[in-house]
């Protein structure tokens, strides 16, 4: 069945959309059917999946009930199944027209509900919030992905991460598991690295990927062409990373 | 009369509380009055300033009407005069809270008036996003500082700031000015960081400050010691660039 993942953590700036598009696009390359959803209000996914998100319809409207989710899914050039449901500004203003409706919190899941089937694996890319977007896409997914930085501040956070999950796999998705941890922009030569690198070895031994992804110029140069590293530099250390860390997702789905 | 900067950028990551909090410690350090409010529920900036956040009363119970500005200020060890008005976990309950009250983006600027006559400086440190906390720090300041890290995705969300920056100087505060542009993190060996700084300058050639902060570990290291770079490592080239910046910053508003 479908493995729909949150990849969330409101600390800015951590990785989220990058570990997302490469690890999509990986998985793709391997010839799994994939779909990320963009709930992000800038829009960087659908940057780096080369995807137009300025002028059209897209996660917003489905969420708004203007239109269904199967109207909006764009695919990414270049793969045999690689869609993008693309996020555009008006995304912005979707939590506070959200806070007003019913079921506020169920709007992505239902939506998702109506398509996954066409999908091994989709993937939602939140914004830097625990505001009703990201809760949306923590009730609407099986599995929950959390990119941590290799950096000071990317620890402080976590707790209250931690407590937003909690919180709704109590009362809105029972079925949410916390499964997977990966370390991003990590640097072996210093010490901070490899301090928080050990910090959260030590902390989630079981959720961890314990392939750090390295911080390396290509993977930031790629979205400039809009492209993810894997198809930009497939040989590169942060494209062999993500490609060995997307393997690992994939062997511990099939090991469930 | 007090100068009043917001500093603000939806991308996350990008350097907004490693700017604000290092560049009020060097203009403590000169010796003028300085503010910091932590608008971010992470609290990363009351946390760079060593001031205990998690159990006491902040900005929070100040926008909710529950404190005064005046009660909840923390003095910052080791300035003369550097204060911290914290953020705690509750902040994310804020914009919610805020959505329904009346004069909800005015709540900060009538606290922030009832105090700035004892500061030269006040920096307010904004989340990762265009919500309503942000929103009340564009209405509550006299300029806007905006940190962008020299990365692709950076470039992306400006036109969104700068829409909101429009919107809310036309309709909440004609006083609000783009005063200061800063570039962090910079790598000058990579065409990816020189590219961005060149776009940045061609397009902001008055607001850029053109003193890069060049990303160094020696800053991110500072926090996990409760300390900005300017005390943990004052001789280290992100402390000499912060100084050599605030020491533009000060300059720009004696010739105005
Ligand atoms: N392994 C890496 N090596 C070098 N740069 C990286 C790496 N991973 C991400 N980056 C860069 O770091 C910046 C932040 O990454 P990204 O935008 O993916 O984080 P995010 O968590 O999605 O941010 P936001 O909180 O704004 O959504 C981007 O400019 C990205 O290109
Ligand atoms: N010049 C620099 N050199 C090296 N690391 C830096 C530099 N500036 C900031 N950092 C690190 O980069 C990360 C992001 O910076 P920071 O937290 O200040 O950004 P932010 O915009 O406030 O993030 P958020 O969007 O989560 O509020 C932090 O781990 C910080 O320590
Ligand atoms: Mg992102
Ligand atoms: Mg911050």
């Amino acid at each position: 069945s479908t493995r729909i993942f949150t990849v969330a953590n409101q600390k800015g700036g951590v990785g989220k959309t990058t570990t997302t598009v490469n690890i999509a696009a990986a998985m793709a390359m391997g010839g799994l059917r994939v779909l990320v959803i963009d709930l992000d209000p800038q829009g960087n996914a659908s940057t780096a999946l080369g995807v137009e998100h300025r002028d059209s319809a897209g996660v917003y409207e489905v969420l708004m009930g203007s239109a269904q989710m199967s109207e909006v899914v764009q695919k990414v050039a270049g793969f045999p199944v690689l869609d993008c449901v693309s996020s555009n500004t008006s995304l912005a203003n979707a939590e506070i027209n959200l806070v007003s409706m019913v079921a506020r919190e169920l709007q992505l899941k239902e939506a998702i509900d109506s398509i996954s089937v066409n999908y091994d694996y989709v993937f939602i890319d939140c914004p830097p919030s625990l505001g009703l977007l990201t809760i949306n896409a923590f009730a609407a997914s099986k599995e929950l992905l959390i990119p941590i930085q290799t950096e000071y501040y990317a620890l402080e956070g976590l707790s209250q991460l931690l407590e937003t999950y909690g919180v709704v796999k109590k009362r809105l998705n029972p079925t949410l598991i916390l499964s997977t941890i990966v370390l991003t922009m990590f640097d072996s030569r210093t010490r901070l690295s490899n301090d928080v690198a050990a910090n959260v070895r030590s902390h989630f031994p079981n959720e961890l990927i314990d392939i750090p992804i390295p911080r390396a110029v290509r993977v930031s140069e790629a979205p400039s062409y809009n492209q993810t590293v894997m198809t930009y530099d497939p040989l590169s250390p942060g494209a062999i990373a993500y490609m060995q860390v997307a393997r690992e997702i994939a062997e511990r789905g099939k090991a469930k």
